[in-house]
């Protein structure tokens, strides 16, 4: 069993030796479930989502719910300071984070997050960017793609018009950085899920 | 095959938060 549940949609990375799986696995659930609530609320209100199938739209969120969690809670990560903000509020050091067996996972969460700020989205601009990375998420698990794509490209569409009205002379830059940051995502998805499936839960 | 989001219980967690609406809805 591990000691350490180094996530910061959790309270905090320490877990008691003590404690039976299950138990430390429940803890865990309530503490992200709010978070993952609140990724559903997000999703309904996208224009166009609630016409999708309901199967569509559980394999969507299924898909892109840590996608969206990592671009919502980007700002934890603090770079400048070199430490990332747990659901508590407490601040741990990435040298701390490191020494407790993050890895690779955790160093590219910390570039996305520093690169995602450097682009200056506004909050519409997130708000719309946020909704284009959920519908974007892995289509492998999708009844009526065509319904999906279509609505995948009106947000792109939508997204290109108000990045293009807002960025000057980086707009197509901005745009161009944005997309890139859609296989960068799904990247980070993979490895997020291969440390779920290296957690085992023994109850 | 291992489902990361079904081991979460991540599924369960979304289906009930998408019902949520429908309850909502006025007859």
């Amino acid at each position: 069993s591990r000691a350490y549940l180094v996530c910061p949609m959790n309270t905090s990375p320490y877990v008691d030796p003590n404690k039976p799986s299950q138990e430390i696995w429940e803890e865990f659930s309530m503490s992200f479930t709010p978070a993952v609530r609140e990724v559903v609320e997000f999703a309904k209100k996208i224009p166009g989502f609630r016409d999708l199938s309901e199967h569509d739209q559980v394999s969507l969120l299924k898909a892109g719910t840590f996608e969206v969690l990592m671009v919502r809670f980007a700002s934890l990560f603090n770079m400048a300071e070199q430490t990332v903000t747990f659901l508590s509020g407490k601040q741990y050091s990435l040298g701390t984070l490191r020494s407790l067996g993050a890895g690779e996972l955790l160093n590219s969460m910390c570039e996305f997050s520093e690169k995602l700020a450097a682009l200056r989205l506004n909050q519409d601009e997130m708000s719309l960017f946020t909704a284009v990375v959920l519908v974007s998420a892995d289509h492998s698990g999708i009844q009526n793609l065509n319904s999906v794509e279509a609505l995948q490209d009106k947000l792109i569409w939508a997204l290109r018009n108000l990045v293009m009205q807002n960025h000057g002379d980086e707009s197509a830059t901005t745009f161009t950085k944005l997309l890139l940051k859609l296989p960068e995502l799904r990247s980070l998805n993979n490895m997020h899920s291969e440390e779920l499936l290296s957690f085992k839960v023994h109850p | 095959y291992n489902d990361p989001a079904s081991n979460l219980g991540l599924e369960d967690i979304i289906r009930k938060a998408l019902m949520g609406n429908l309850e909502e809805r006025p007859d």
